[in-house]
């Protein structure tokens, strides 16, 4: 099975001081970089089969939730690239996002998520609704994404995402949350979506 | 009106629409109120000129030409602002290649910046080295304090050293320090503290200001041995441009002696942030 070993390697690699401080030549950068990365990916691999392992009780009651073959995680999720959010509610699917915390004490942060549908409603594991809210994705934000996915990835973005989607999350120690994201129905309060307020410059 | 004020509950941060920057930082809980200037500048970094004593900035080395200069905001881009029962955000884009969005966050008492900062325009032969600046009125008497390894704190002070005496060649290369977890300054009634997701240098060049070097590009290399200039570009085939970053950076203002208590815990959530990971399910949620 996959392992973290390449990872580990890559990592004592980088702690060499030209990795730490950034005085190695640029096409030492770039294999610093390559190795991170291939390390990464592999332990991306144990990530997904650890969170299968740890919501085993979850899929007993849901079997149609396939952490293994399914869950993947988003490291270009800083420039809103995150094909695993971007899917397309509108035809009864759920998005299942699992929240860990590799800290000792429960945690209460926001998730920011790239989405595509308007009408998303958001659930804890119980079915509670949880208040979320929508803001856009500006215009400048998905240039600096589109060209960063080719250059990082060679993968040209199909879907544009329109918004993110941001709710609370909390999360114990050591431990996981889940949350459901699905279309909103009729009588489901749907995200808040941002008021805005322009202050020109010649006012 | 001609200030626009953000933040869902404690925290509160107030904009001047005319100027369109950030004026004030207001915490109703802890009674911290404070004037606040951020900014932007760049310190153009010193030119080989070929001469065996010149010594150009570099992967290595620091050396500005001169005073910084500013980086003033483009006066055609408003200022935006986003509210919800979550965030408030407000957007600047301060010039073609720097934006800026400042959050704040339901039941945070921290403030959000997010820069993207690049490429950096390097056409007119001059590299440049892009700080971000926060003004406060902070009595804070020369001292400020950075971490070390993200562990300890440990107290610089302007201009001086405590093991030999001195003398001041480089005024702000020399007060530079690395930067992994913080820095913070303080005086007698409040501390003043930034907190930052990745390495970077930073210093205190003023009483009441602290500063964090986010972006570097140079055209010269400083002959420390790395025999290129620190130049980094992102190319998709031959077509290349230099590096954009996207990094943030967190600050906030307690009473004198309030502070450490978010800059450990807080700081161990930047570095060990939540972990998602997606997966998709038909049907009903349960």
């Amino acid at each position: 099975g996959p392992k973290t070993d390449s990872l580990a390697e890559a990592l004592a690699i980088v702690q060499h001081h030209d990795a730490v401080t950034g005085t190695e030549k640029q096409h030492v950068a770039n294999d610093y970089a390559k190795r991170l990365s291939i390390g990464y990916t592999e332990a991306e691999k144990v990530v997904a089969e650890s969170l299968a392992s740890l919501t085993v009780g979850e899929t007993k009651r849901s079997p149609q939730i396939k952490f293994q073959q399914a869950s993947s995680d988003c490291p270009l999720l800083n420039i809103s690239y995150c094909p695993a959010s971007e899917v397309d509610l509108s035809n009864g699917k759920n998005l299942v996002v699992v929240v860990y915390n590799p800290l000792g004490w429960k945690r209460e942060d926001i998730i920011r998520i790239p989405v595509i549908n308007e009408k998303i409603v958001v659930r804890d594991s119980s079915g509670k609704k949880i208040q979320s809210q929508l803001l856009p994705i500006l215009d400048a934000f998905l240039g600096l994404r589109n060209y960063h996915t080719v250059a990082y990835l060679g993968v040209s973005p199909t879907v544009k995402p329109k918004y993110w989607l941001a709710f609370s999350a909390t999360v114990p120690p050591l431990g996981f949350s889940t949350y459901y994201l699905s279309n909103a129905k009729k009588d489901d309060a749907i995200p808040d979506k941002s008021d805005t307020a322009y202050a020109s410059w010649k006012k | 009106s001609d200030t626009v004020t953000v933040g869902l509950k404690n925290l509160k941060l107030v904009y001047s629409m005319r100027e369109g920057k950030l004026t004030q930082y207001i915490n109703s809980r802890s009674k911290v109120k404070e004037s606040l200037e951020q900014a932007f500048k760049y310190y153009a970094g010193y030119g080989n000129d070929g001469t065996e004593t010149a010594q150009a900035s570099g992967a290595y080395i620091f050396r500005p030409n001169d005073s910084p200069s500013p980086i003033t905001p483009n006066r055609k881009s408003p200022l935006t602002v986003f509210r919800g029962p979550i965030v408030h955000e407000v957007h600047q884009q301060i010039n073609s290649w720097i934006y800026q969005t400042t959050r704040l966050y339901k039941g945070k008492e921290h403030a959000e910046v997010e820069f993207i900062v690049g490429p950096i325009p390097i056409d007119d032969g001059v590299g440049k080295e892009i700080a971000t600046e926060i003004k406060t009125n902070l009595a804070s008497d020369k001292t400020f304090y950075t971490d070390s390894n993200g562990r300890d704190f440990i107290e610089r002070v302007r201009d001086y050293r405590e093991d030999w005496n001195l003398e001041v060649n480089q005024p702000v290369a020399g007060n530079y320090y690395p930067i992994n977890l913080g820095i913070y300054l303080k005086d007698k009634s409040k501390e003043f503290s930034i907190l930052v997701d990745r390495a970077v240098g930073g210093s205190s060049i003023k009483d009441g200001q602290l500063e964090l070097m986010v972006h570097r590009r140079l055209v010269q290399d400083d002959s420390r041995g790395v025999g290129e200039p620190l130049n980094e570009t992102v190319c998709i085939h031959d077509n290349c441009t230099g590096l954009t970053v996207l990094g943030k950076y967190y600050f906030r203002i307690d009473p004198v002696g309030e502070g450490a208590r978010w800059r450990r815990s807080f700081g161990q959530e930047i570095y060990s942030p939540l972990l998602l990971a997606f997966t998709e399910s038909e049907g009903h949620w349960g």
